[in-house]
């Protein structure tokens, strides 16, 4: 079992530190055990480098850095086990609209093996979808499901846009 | 192996009978605040064997059944009800597609159905457990918890990861 | 002491119904003392109950309506105690753009007395300011002020955005 | 009264000094993920008198020098310096505008000054407390805490509202 732990860890390690490269254009991630602890029972410290910006804990990164870094740790979980689906909801709400697209093309690595369930209030995303599903309550305080396109969505909304860089 | 359909009836704010039916790849979810989207996901959380009232947003597993509206009077029971396409046998049974139910009515009985035949919550939570698909799962990531992970400690951290090893 | 506590916290009641109301477009919102204690120590509950839907304890309500209802609660606060300033850290993150609208005209009723520092991703928002301030590290990991004007968002962000608008 | 100038030099990521103008009514700041907007928050309450490591998202005070970049050296100093337009005289002191300025050194040692003159932090404080210009105050809601009153308990709910009565 130790065994098995050192290489998952590793290969964990490896597909997170490739996709934060690919997500943020460069830079550095990694997981790190605690010191001094045995391997089987030591926690986790993550340490996320945006390009040009000195390492340190995930915790001084700004809210949108730390929102991508949890994404690329996830997809890096997904490349290293496999899941049948996935569901996301909301997880683009703090993304400016460069980091929404660099998601998006994260995403398009994994959908020949996962199936995607996304909820979101933001066009880009909408955009890339193969489907969309709209839920409404016309009636008040009861939902119904009704089929959107995308036309729909430029109908309805008008000019102003929802998200700039 | 993927989710073909979720229907909802009596669960939250899905009042009357609602079927969703999701392909591969990517499905996007929309529709305004309060429509009932999040919902969904506490509904696939719950047939997947999810036990605790807090994870459905309430205090008691009752405050998943419908709870009326100012036109519309109370239910007596809430049902969902999950499809998957088992073609890659990935589900270990020998159906192409895997049905299952869960009932609970106000009085506190539950009910599950596997295939359409009544069985135990054991018995469904047996199926997934290999799977992957699971309730702490890296593939069902809820609304605002996105920041979790890196919120937590070491410690919570390496639970979560020993879950995807 | 506790004639202003009681005076205050019925003012506070008052606005925060009110706003609520007109953030809504109906319903009703109310905060309640803890049974059963002196009214110095109780804590406070706080009931909002959104157009059409049975009042519920705000924890129920979805993502966006319990942004919009803090956001509600904040501005009662203002119009009893008003403040000189008051800053908003992408508090419009989980809204819908029909909510934003209405968040915005809720900051209208307050700009005369109270200044506001916005931070903000979305457009709606950015349009709606009377000044807006541009932060960019263009040499990597450094800040810098920027002047921006509307023009140039609408711009930086090229055919996608006006395509899903 | 209103906010008019915050200037910020080796404050977190604005190595340079960069002063921020401010007017009445509403201004947006905007910019990438990580280019520094909710840092200036953090200079907001930290030349406030905030005193505690975490409100500024670090683990020791010294979290808010300049900690260098790849190409930059860490500074030895983060200073911010804010001045109040204050015609209205809002501020118990007979300036038209009151400047306050706060700095502190590697070595561990802070300076304050109000109007140019070295003061202590109990003298900052003591300006501010009248106004509802505080620490705790309702009128800086900071990234990620909009949830924060909905999740807390009644008790501290009270605290809160104590703090705006
Ligand atoms: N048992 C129930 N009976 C009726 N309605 C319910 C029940 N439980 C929850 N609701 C309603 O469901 C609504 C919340 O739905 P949900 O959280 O799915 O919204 P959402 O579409 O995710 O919105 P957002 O975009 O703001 O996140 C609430 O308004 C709540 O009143
Ligand atoms: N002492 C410091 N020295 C240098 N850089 C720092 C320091 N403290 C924080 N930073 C950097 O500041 C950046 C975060 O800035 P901030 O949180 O203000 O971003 P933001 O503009 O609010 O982004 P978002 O839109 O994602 O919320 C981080 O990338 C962090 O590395
Ligand atoms: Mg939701
Ligand atoms: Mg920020």
């Amino acid at each position: 079992s130790r065994r098995i732990f050192a290489e998952t860890f590793d290969a964990l390690n490896k597909a997170f530190g490739e996709l934060f490269r690919k997500a943020f254009g460069g830079g550095k991630a990694e997981l790190v055990l605690e010191e001094g602890k045995d391997i089987l029972m030591a926690g986790i410290e993550i340490i996320a480098c945006p390009p040009g910006k000195k390492p340190s804990h995930v915790r001084l990164l700004s809210g949108g850095e730390r929102t991508l870094t949890t994404l690329t740790l996830l997809f890096a979980v997904l490349r290293v086990r496999p899941s049948p689906f996935c569901v996301l909801d909301e997880v683009d709400a703090s993304l400016d609209e460069a980091n929404i697209r660099r998601f998006l093309v994260l995403i398009d690595d994994f959908t020949a093996k996962t199936q995607f369930l996304i909820i979101t209030h933001n066009k880009l995303t909408m955009v890339k979808a193969d489907r969309l599903v709209g839920i409404t309550m016309e009636e008040k305080g009861i939902s119904k499901m009704i089929d959107v396109n995308l036309r729909d969505l430029e109908a309805s909304d008008g000019p102003p846009e929802r998200r700039a860089a | 192996m993927y989710l073909k359909r979720l229907t909802l009836h009596g669960f939250k704010s899905f009042a009357d009978r609602t079927a969703f039916d999701f392909s591969g790849g990517m499905t996007s979810i929309v529709g305004p605040n309060g429509c009932g989207k999040s919902n969904v996901v506490d509904a696939l959380k719950w047939i997947l064997g999810n036990q605790s009232p807090k994870e459905m947003r309430g205090s008691e597993m009752k405050d998943v059944i419908f709870a009326g509206t100012t036109t519309r009077r109370a239910l007596g029971f809430a049902e969902v009800a999950l499809i998957f396409d088992n073609e890659d046998r990935r589900l270990p049974t020998d159906h192409a597609e895997v049905a299952v139910e869960r009932r609970l009515f106000r009085s506190g009985e539950s009910e599950y159905r596997l295939n359409g035949m009544k069985c135990r919550l054991k018995d469904i939570r047996d199926l997934f457990t290999d799977t992957g698909i699971g309730q702490e799962s890296y593939s069902i990531l809820e609304q605002g918890k996105i920041d979790l992970l890196i919120q937590s400690s070491p410690v919570e951290r390496r639970v979560i990861f020993e879950e995807a090893a």
